[in-house]
Protein backbone atom coordinates (compact mmCIF):
# COMPACT_ATOMS: atom_id res chain seq x y z
CA UNK A 1 0.00 0.00 0.00
CA UNK A 2 1.42 3.53 -0.82
CA UNK A 3 1.76 5.80 1.96
CA UNK A 4 -0.75 8.53 2.18
CA UNK A 5 0.38 11.93 0.83
CA UNK A 6 -1.34 15.10 1.94
CA UNK A 7 -0.04 17.68 -1.02
CA UNK A 8 -1.97 20.53 -0.78
CA UNK A 9 -4.62 19.86 1.95
CA UNK A 10 -4.93 22.58 4.31
CA UNK A 11 -5.73 22.76 8.02
CA UNK A 12 -8.18 25.50 8.95
CA UNK A 13 -9.05 27.08 12.20
CA UNK A 14 -12.24 28.43 12.76
CA UNK A 15 -13.78 30.44 15.33
CA UNK A 16 -17.04 29.89 16.43
CA UNK A 17 -19.28 32.77 16.88
CA UNK A 18 -22.71 30.99 17.62
CA UNK A 19 -24.68 28.19 17.84
CA UNK A 20 -25.65 28.95 14.43
CA UNK A 21 -22.07 28.68 12.93
CA UNK A 22 -21.50 25.42 15.11
CA UNK A 23 -23.89 23.74 13.04
CA UNK A 24 -22.56 24.93 9.91
CA UNK A 25 -19.09 23.29 10.60
CA UNK A 26 -21.39 20.42 11.99
CA UNK A 27 -23.52 19.87 8.95
CA UNK A 28 -20.11 20.37 6.57
CA UNK A 29 -18.64 17.16 8.34
CA UNK A 30 -21.25 15.38 7.47
CA UNK A 31 -21.12 15.86 3.62
CA UNK A 32 -17.29 16.48 3.30
CA UNK A 33 -14.68 14.57 4.60
CA UNK A 34 -12.91 16.77 7.58
CA UNK A 35 -10.11 15.49 9.67
CA UNK A 36 -10.79 17.03 13.20
CA UNK A 37 -7.55 17.85 14.78
CA UNK A 38 -9.40 19.82 17.55
CA UNK A 39 -12.06 18.78 19.27
CA UNK A 40 -11.52 15.24 18.34
CA UNK A 41 -14.65 14.62 16.83
CA UNK A 42 -17.64 17.08 15.50
CA UNK A 43 -20.35 16.12 17.96
CA UNK A 44 -18.06 18.04 20.83
CA UNK A 45 -18.41 21.15 18.60
CA UNK A 46 -20.22 24.07 20.37
CA UNK A 47 -20.48 27.67 19.96
CA UNK A 48 -17.76 30.16 20.95
CA UNK A 49 -14.90 27.29 20.33
CA UNK A 50 -12.70 26.96 18.59
CA UNK A 51 -11.70 24.14 15.44
CA UNK A 52 -8.86 22.56 14.09
CA UNK A 53 -9.52 20.38 10.76
CA UNK A 54 -7.50 18.96 7.81
CA UNK A 55 -9.35 19.45 4.26
CA UNK A 56 -8.32 17.28 1.35
CA UNK A 57 -7.50 19.74 -2.23
CA UNK A 58 -10.45 18.73 -3.52
CA UNK A 59 -12.84 20.04 -1.02
CA UNK A 60 -10.92 23.05 0.08
CA UNK A 61 -12.43 25.69 -2.48
CA UNK A 62 -16.08 24.38 -1.16
CA UNK A 63 -15.52 24.33 2.26
CA UNK A 64 -13.65 28.29 1.74
CA UNK A 65 -16.83 29.03 0.00
CA UNK A 66 -18.85 28.27 2.55
CA UNK A 67 -17.36 29.36 5.61
CA UNK A 68 -17.14 33.35 3.34
CA UNK A 69 -20.41 33.15 2.28
CA UNK A 70 -21.60 32.29 6.42
CA UNK A 71 -19.09 35.14 7.10
CA UNK A 72 -16.69 32.61 9.30
CA UNK A 73 -13.97 34.07 11.12
CA UNK A 74 -10.61 31.71 9.66
CA UNK A 75 -7.52 31.02 9.41
CA UNK A 76 -5.29 28.87 7.66
CA UNK A 77 -3.29 27.21 9.97
CA UNK A 78 -0.94 24.80 7.69
CA UNK A 79 -1.70 25.32 3.71
CA UNK A 80 0.07 22.07 2.80
CA UNK A 81 0.27 19.43 5.08
CA UNK A 82 2.54 16.98 3.02
CA UNK A 83 5.07 19.73 3.08
CA UNK A 84 4.73 20.15 6.92
CA UNK A 85 4.90 16.24 7.63
CA UNK A 86 7.99 16.22 5.56
CA UNK A 87 9.76 19.73 7.50
CA UNK A 88 8.89 18.31 10.91
CA UNK A 89 11.97 16.23 10.32
CA UNK A 90 14.42 19.21 10.69
CA UNK A 91 17.31 17.68 12.93
CA UNK A 92 19.84 16.07 11.46
CA UNK A 93 20.77 12.38 12.30
CA UNK A 94 23.41 12.52 14.85
CA UNK B 1 13.89 5.79 8.11
CA UNK B 2 17.61 4.51 8.71
CA UNK B 3 19.60 5.73 11.73
CA UNK B 4 19.97 4.99 15.17
CA UNK B 5 17.74 5.97 18.20
CA UNK B 6 18.12 10.20 18.91
CA UNK B 7 16.00 11.73 22.02
CA UNK B 8 15.78 15.51 19.30
CA UNK B 9 14.25 12.82 17.12
CA UNK B 10 11.09 10.88 16.72
CA UNK B 11 11.52 7.47 16.06
CA UNK B 12 9.79 4.59 14.87
CA UNK B 13 8.89 1.77 16.59
CA UNK B 14 11.64 -0.35 15.32
CA UNK B 15 14.15 2.24 17.63
CA UNK B 16 12.30 2.45 20.26
CA UNK B 17 12.34 -1.10 21.03
CA UNK B 18 16.20 -1.13 20.74
CA UNK B 19 16.54 1.77 22.48
CA UNK B 20 14.29 -0.11 25.34
CA UNK B 21 17.00 -3.16 25.16
CA UNK B 22 19.81 -0.78 25.59
CA UNK B 23 18.42 1.53 28.70
CA UNK B 24 17.61 -1.99 30.58
CA UNK B 25 21.26 -3.11 29.60
CA UNK B 26 23.05 0.12 30.21
CA UNK B 27 21.11 0.67 33.53
CA UNK B 28 20.18 -2.71 34.89
CA UNK B 29 20.37 -1.84 38.28
CA UNK B 30 17.37 0.89 37.92
CA UNK B 31 15.65 -0.13 34.48
CA UNK B 32 13.95 -3.24 33.35
CA UNK B 33 11.71 -3.88 30.94
CA UNK B 34 7.99 -5.66 31.36
CA UNK B 35 5.99 -6.93 28.64
CA UNK B 36 2.67 -6.41 30.01
CA UNK B 37 0.87 -7.81 26.59
CA UNK B 38 0.34 -7.39 22.63
CA UNK B 39 -1.43 -5.35 20.66
CA UNK B 40 -3.85 -6.91 17.69
CA UNK B 41 -1.35 -6.67 15.65
CA UNK B 42 1.00 -8.98 17.75
CA UNK B 43 3.67 -6.39 18.97
CA UNK B 44 4.31 -6.72 22.48
CA UNK B 45 3.36 -3.59 24.52
CA UNK B 46 6.95 -2.88 26.88
CA UNK B 47 6.66 -1.29 30.06
CA UNK B 48 9.79 0.12 31.79
CA UNK B 49 10.07 0.07 35.32
CA UNK B 50 12.45 2.54 36.41
CA UNK B 51 13.62 2.40 40.45
CA UNK B 52 14.42 0.14 42.53
CA UNK B 53 13.43 -3.70 43.05
CA UNK B 54 11.16 -2.96 46.21
CA UNK B 55 7.72 -3.14 44.54
CA UNK B 56 6.05 -1.86 47.37
CA UNK B 57 7.20 1.36 47.22
CA UNK B 58 4.89 4.62 45.72
CA UNK B 59 4.55 4.13 41.90
CA UNK B 60 4.01 6.81 39.48
CA UNK B 61 2.32 5.08 36.28
CA UNK B 62 2.88 7.36 32.76
CA UNK B 63 1.50 6.43 29.39
CA UNK B 64 2.30 7.71 26.17
CA UNK B 65 1.47 7.59 22.52
CA UNK B 66 -2.62 6.12 23.24
CA UNK B 67 -3.17 8.43 19.50
CA UNK B 68 -0.69 7.56 17.04
CA UNK B 69 -0.54 10.72 15.36
CA UNK B 70 0.87 12.48 18.75
CA UNK B 71 4.03 12.00 17.89
CA UNK B 72 5.90 14.16 20.41
CA UNK B 73 3.92 12.36 23.25
CA UNK B 74 6.33 8.99 22.75
CA UNK B 75 9.17 11.56 22.81
CA UNK B 76 8.38 12.70 26.02
CA UNK B 77 8.40 9.08 27.59
CA UNK B 78 11.76 8.58 26.34
CA UNK B 79 13.16 11.73 27.18
CA UNK B 80 11.43 10.66 30.39
CA UNK B 81 13.71 7.70 31.40
CA UNK B 82 16.55 9.14 29.48
CA UNK B 83 16.81 11.97 32.17
CA UNK B 84 15.76 9.66 35.13
CA UNK B 85 18.60 7.34 34.42
CA UNK B 86 20.80 10.03 33.34
CA UNK B 87 20.36 12.55 36.04
CA UNK B 88 20.12 9.93 39.44
CA UNK B 89 22.49 10.37 41.80
CA UNK B 90 23.99 13.86 40.18
CA UNK B 91 20.03 15.58 40.34
CA UNK B 92 18.82 16.33 43.87
CA UNK B 93 15.01 16.10 43.13
CA UNK B 94 15.30 13.00 40.98
CA UNK B 95 17.75 11.12 43.16
CA UNK B 96 15.24 11.35 45.92
CA UNK B 97 12.11 10.34 43.59
CA UNK B 98 14.01 7.43 42.43
CA UNK B 99 15.40 6.54 45.84
CA UNK B 100 11.80 6.34 47.31
CA UNK B 101 9.32 5.83 44.54
CA UNK B 102 9.35 3.54 41.34
CA UNK B 103 7.77 4.80 37.75
CA UNK B 104 6.18 2.10 35.16
CA UNK B 105 6.90 4.21 31.68
CA UNK B 106 4.90 2.94 28.78
CA UNK B 107 6.38 4.93 25.83
CA UNK B 108 3.82 3.85 23.31
CA UNK B 109 0.59 2.47 23.99
CA UNK B 110 -0.97 2.29 20.72
CA UNK B 111 1.98 0.86 18.69
CA UNK B 112 0.09 -0.46 15.69
CA UNK B 113 -1.25 2.59 15.35
CA UNK B 114 1.97 4.44 15.62
CA UNK B 115 3.86 1.84 13.10
CA UNK B 116 0.80 2.88 10.75
CA UNK B 117 1.18 6.52 11.36
CA UNK B 118 4.84 5.91 10.12
CA UNK B 119 4.73 3.59 7.28
CA UNK B 120 1.12 4.23 5.32
CA UNK B 121 -0.71 7.56 7.33
CA UNK B 122 0.94 9.96 9.26
CA UNK B 123 -2.52 11.15 10.23
CA UNK B 124 -3.89 8.24 11.94
CA UNK B 125 -5.51 8.07 15.36
CA UNK B 126 -6.95 4.59 16.28
CA UNK B 127 -5.12 1.36 17.00
CA UNK B 128 -5.51 -1.13 14.33
CA UNK B 129 -7.96 -3.57 14.69
CA UNK B 130 -10.70 -4.39 12.42
CA UNK B 131 -14.32 -3.88 13.24
CA UNK B 132 -17.36 -6.36 12.48
CA UNK B 133 -19.80 -5.34 10.03
CA UNK B 134 -17.66 -2.68 8.75
CA UNK B 135 -14.91 -1.79 6.74
CA UNK B 136 -13.75 0.93 8.89
CA UNK B 137 -10.54 -0.04 10.66
CA UNK B 138 -9.47 0.78 14.39
CA UNK B 139 -10.82 1.93 17.73
CA UNK B 140 -10.09 4.82 19.59
CA UNK B 141 -8.28 3.95 22.52
CA UNK B 142 -9.08 6.53 24.65
CA UNK B 143 -12.70 5.71 24.75
CA UNK B 144 -12.56 2.06 25.12
CA UNK B 145 -11.89 2.31 28.74
CA UNK B 146 -15.01 1.52 31.23
CA UNK B 147 -15.65 4.66 32.17
CA UNK B 148 -19.29 5.26 31.06
CA UNK B 149 -18.04 4.32 28.85
CA UNK B 150 -21.43 4.38 26.25
CA UNK B 151 -22.59 6.92 27.56
CA UNK B 152 -22.00 9.04 24.69
CA UNK B 153 -23.63 7.91 21.13
CA UNK B 154 -21.01 9.57 18.58
CA UNK B 155 -18.76 7.20 20.05
CA UNK B 156 -20.66 4.42 18.47
CA UNK B 157 -19.84 3.98 15.17
CA UNK B 158 -16.55 2.45 13.46
CA UNK B 159 -16.06 4.64 10.90
CA UNK B 160 -15.86 7.65 12.84
CA UNK B 161 -12.33 8.84 14.68
CA UNK B 162 -13.64 8.29 18.37
CA UNK B 163 -15.05 4.97 18.05
CA UNK B 164 -15.59 3.52 21.65
CA UNK B 165 -15.19 -0.15 20.34
CA UNK B 166 -17.16 -3.16 20.76
CA UNK B 167 -17.49 -3.31 24.74
CA UNK B 168 -15.31 -1.62 27.29
CA UNK B 169 -12.00 -3.15 27.06
CA UNK B 170 -12.46 -4.94 23.49
CA UNK B 171 -8.94 -3.72 22.45
CA UNK B 172 -5.98 -5.91 23.54
CA UNK B 173 -3.49 -2.75 24.25
CA UNK B 174 -6.55 -1.25 26.63
CA UNK B 175 -6.79 -4.93 28.59
CA UNK B 176 -3.04 -5.03 28.59
CA UNK B 177 -2.60 -1.91 30.46
CA UNK B 178 -5.41 -2.15 33.13
CA UNK B 179 -5.17 -5.26 33.71
CA UNK B 180 -1.13 -4.36 34.80
CA UNK B 181 -2.70 -1.13 36.44
CA UNK B 182 -5.11 -3.50 38.55
CA UNK B 183 -2.02 -5.91 39.58
CA UNK B 184 -0.58 -3.02 40.73
CA UNK B 185 -2.99 -0.70 42.40
CA UNK B 186 -1.80 -0.64 46.14
CA UNK B 187 1.68 0.81 45.06
CA UNK B 188 0.58 3.29 41.67
CA UNK B 189 -0.15 6.66 43.26
CA UNK B 190 -0.09 8.39 40.22
CA UNK B 191 -1.68 8.02 36.54
CA UNK B 192 -0.45 10.29 34.31
CA UNK B 193 -1.10 10.59 30.29
CA UNK B 194 0.19 12.64 27.63
CA UNK B 195 -1.25 13.48 24.17
CA UNK B 196 -1.00 16.59 21.95
CA UNK B 197 -1.59 19.13 21.09
CA UNK B 198 -3.45 22.16 23.21
CA UNK B 199 -0.80 22.71 25.78
CA UNK B 200 -3.49 21.68 28.62
CA UNK B 201 -2.83 19.71 32.18
CA UNK B 202 -6.44 17.83 32.68
CA UNK B 203 -7.56 15.99 35.63
CA UNK B 204 -11.02 14.33 35.90
CA UNK B 205 -13.78 14.08 35.32
CA UNK B 206 -14.23 14.04 31.09
CA UNK B 207 -17.70 11.74 31.24
CA UNK B 208 -19.81 14.22 33.93
CA UNK B 209 -19.59 18.06 34.96
CA UNK B 210 -19.51 16.48 38.97
CA UNK B 211 -15.96 17.49 40.73
CA UNK B 212 -14.03 14.38 41.70
CA UNK B 213 -13.67 14.21 45.79
CA UNK B 214 -10.39 16.26 45.90
CA UNK B 215 -10.81 18.54 42.58
CA UNK B 216 -9.12 21.34 44.96
CA UNK B 217 -5.95 19.21 45.44
CA UNK B 218 -5.74 18.01 41.91
CA UNK B 219 -6.51 21.82 40.77
CA UNK B 220 -3.62 23.41 43.40
CA UNK B 221 -1.67 20.25 41.67
CA UNK B 222 -2.02 21.19 37.67
CA UNK B 223 -1.83 25.30 38.58
CA UNK B 224 1.47 24.43 40.28
CA UNK B 225 2.24 22.40 37.58
CA UNK B 226 1.76 24.38 35.20
CA UNK B 227 3.73 27.73 36.65
CA UNK B 228 6.23 24.82 37.37
CA UNK B 229 6.45 23.66 33.52
CA UNK B 230 6.37 27.77 32.10
CA UNK B 231 9.25 28.78 34.28
CA UNK B 232 11.52 26.98 31.24
CA UNK B 233 10.64 28.71 28.19
CA UNK B 234 7.60 30.56 29.49
CA UNK B 235 5.02 28.15 27.59
CA UNK B 236 1.40 28.72 28.44
CA UNK B 237 -0.51 26.01 29.48
CA UNK B 238 -4.63 25.92 30.82
CA UNK B 239 -5.29 23.36 33.48
CA UNK B 240 -8.82 22.06 34.54
CA UNK B 241 -11.25 18.97 34.84
CA UNK B 242 -11.55 17.73 30.79
CA UNK B 243 -15.28 18.21 30.81
CA UNK B 244 -14.97 21.98 31.56
CA UNK B 245 -11.92 22.80 29.98
CA UNK B 246 -12.36 20.84 26.24
CA UNK B 247 -15.37 18.82 25.91
CA UNK B 248 -16.95 15.84 27.57
CA UNK B 249 -15.89 12.71 26.69
CA UNK B 250 -16.62 8.88 27.80
CA UNK B 251 -14.62 6.06 28.13
CA UNK B 252 -11.25 7.65 28.96
CA UNK B 253 -8.12 6.07 30.45
CA UNK B 254 -7.88 9.00 32.97
CA UNK B 255 -11.68 8.69 34.04
CA UNK B 256 -10.98 5.02 34.69
CA UNK B 257 -8.12 4.92 36.08
CA UNK B 258 -9.35 7.69 38.87
CA UNK B 259 -12.44 6.03 39.26
CA UNK B 260 -10.70 2.83 40.11
CA UNK B 261 -8.99 4.90 42.81
CA UNK B 262 -5.78 6.19 41.78
CA UNK B 263 -6.45 9.98 43.45
CA UNK B 264 -4.29 11.40 41.17
CA UNK B 265 -4.81 11.53 37.53
CA UNK B 266 -3.87 13.79 35.25
CA UNK B 267 -3.32 14.13 30.98
CA UNK B 268 -0.90 16.45 29.45
CA UNK B 269 -1.99 18.10 26.31
CA UNK B 270 1.86 18.75 24.85
CA UNK B 271 2.77 21.27 22.58
CA UNK B 272 1.45 23.07 20.67
CA UNK B 273 -1.54 25.21 20.19
CA UNK B 274 -2.32 24.40 16.26
CA UNK B 275 0.53 26.42 14.28
CA UNK B 276 2.15 23.11 13.57
CA UNK B 277 -0.50 20.63 15.51
CA UNK B 278 0.19 16.90 15.29
CA UNK B 279 3.19 17.78 13.39
CA UNK B 280 5.88 19.28 16.00
CA UNK B 281 8.76 20.23 14.58
CA UNK B 282 11.41 18.40 15.82
CA UNK B 283 13.79 20.67 16.72
CA UNK B 284 10.99 21.89 19.21
CA UNK B 285 11.04 18.23 20.96
CA UNK B 286 13.96 19.03 23.27
CA UNK B 287 12.04 22.30 24.84
CA UNK B 288 8.85 20.71 24.72
CA UNK B 289 10.16 18.05 26.88
CA UNK B 290 12.47 19.69 29.32
CA UNK B 291 9.64 22.02 30.38
CA UNK B 292 7.02 19.12 30.87
CA UNK B 293 9.55 17.22 33.55
CA UNK B 294 9.81 20.40 35.24
CA UNK B 295 5.61 19.66 35.80
CA UNK B 296 6.29 15.92 36.12
CA UNK B 297 8.68 16.63 38.73
CA UNK B 298 6.77 18.48 40.33
CA UNK B 299 3.57 16.46 40.56
CA UNK B 300 5.84 13.35 42.27
CA UNK B 301 7.59 15.52 44.89
CA UNK B 302 4.28 16.88 45.73
CA UNK B 303 2.63 13.01 45.83
CA UNK B 304 5.65 11.83 47.36
CA UNK B 305 5.06 14.41 50.45
CA UNK B 306 1.16 14.43 50.54
CA UNK B 307 0.09 10.98 49.94
CA UNK B 308 1.05 7.63 52.88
Amino acid sequence: ITPARFDREKVFRVKLQDEKQANIIKDLAKTNELDFWYPDDPHHITANMTVDFRVSEKETQSIQSALDQNEMHYEILIHDLQEEVEKQFDVKED
Amino acid sequence: VPGRHSYRKYNNWERIVAWTEKMVNKHPEMVSRIQIGSTVEDNPLYVLKIGKENERRKAIFMDCGIHAREWVSPAFCQWFVYQATKTYGRNKIMTKLLDRMNFYVLPVFNVDGYIWSWTQNRMWRKNRSKNRNSNCIGTDLNRNFNASWDSFPDTNNPCWETYRGPAPESEKETKAVTDFIRSHLKSIKVYITFHSYSQMLLFPYGYTSKLPPNHEDLAKMAKIGTEALSTRYETRYIYGSIQSTIYPTSGSSLDWAYDLGIEHTFAFELRDKGKFGFLLPESRIKSTCKETMLAVKFIAKYILRHTS
